[in-house]
C-alpha cells in the first residue's frame, strides 16, 4: 500500500542543515 | 470539520528514489499527513501524494521552534534489526543484534546512539525496544 513507508533509511539531511544543528 | 494538517517549507531539492516518493522543489509548501519516526513523512503537495525525508522541510510556522525531542543521555535499549555500515563520519556502524543506547531520537530517523564509548546516527528504521534498564 501507498501507505506502507519506504524500506530504505531517508536521506541524511541537506549539509547546510546539518551544520545549523551543530 | 475539516482536519488541519501541518504546513512545512521545503529546504532542499529532493529526487525521488522509489515510486511511492514524490519530489521536492525548494521552497514548496506540503502538507504532512503522518509521521513516521522512521524519518520518512507521508506528505500532500497540490495533487501529489508521497514518502519524503522529514530532514529536507522546515516547519511553516515557527521554523526556529524546536520540534526534536530532547536527547536522553541515560540512554534506551535498543537492539538493531538490520546491518548499517557508515558512510558519513558522524555515523557508527552497527551488526545485526547488537544492544545499544538510543540517546537522542532526531525527526529525521537518524538517531544518536550509544555502543560503549562510540556514539553515532544510526537509522532508526534498524532499531527495535529491548526492554528496560535496571
Amino acid at each position: 500500500s501507498i501507505k506502507k513507508p519506504p524500506q530504505n533509511p531517508p536521506p541524511r539531511p541537506p549539509p547546510e542543515m546539518r551544520k545549523k544543528r551543530v | 470539520g475539516p482536519i488541519i494538517l501541518d504546513s512545512y517549507r521545503v529546504i532542499a531539492d529532493f529526487t525521488k528514489t522509489s515510486k511511492h516518493e514524490i519530489n521536492l522543489h525548494t521552497g514548496d509548501l506540503v502538507e504532512i499527513v503522518e509521521k513516521n519516526q522512521n524519518g520518512w513523512w507521508f506528505c500532500q503537495c497540490e495533487f501529489k501524494r508521497g514518502w519524503v525525508p522529514a530532514s529536507y522541510l522546515e516547519p511553516l510556522d515557527n521554523p526556529e521552534e524546536a520540534e526534536e525531542a530532547e536527547p536522553n543521555y541515560e540512554g534506551e535499549l535498543y537492539m538493531t534489526t538490520d546491518v548499517y555500515k557508515a558512510e558519513q563520519e558522524d555515523e557508527i556502524s552497527l551488526e545485526v543484534g547488537e544492544t545499544i543506547e538510543v540517546i537522542h531520537k532526531l525527526l529525521d530517523g537518524w538517531w544518536v546512539v550509544r555502543k560503549g564509548e562510540e556514539t553515532g546516527h544510526f537509522p532508526s528504521m534498524f532499531l527495535q525496544r529491548a526492554g528496560n534498564k535496571e
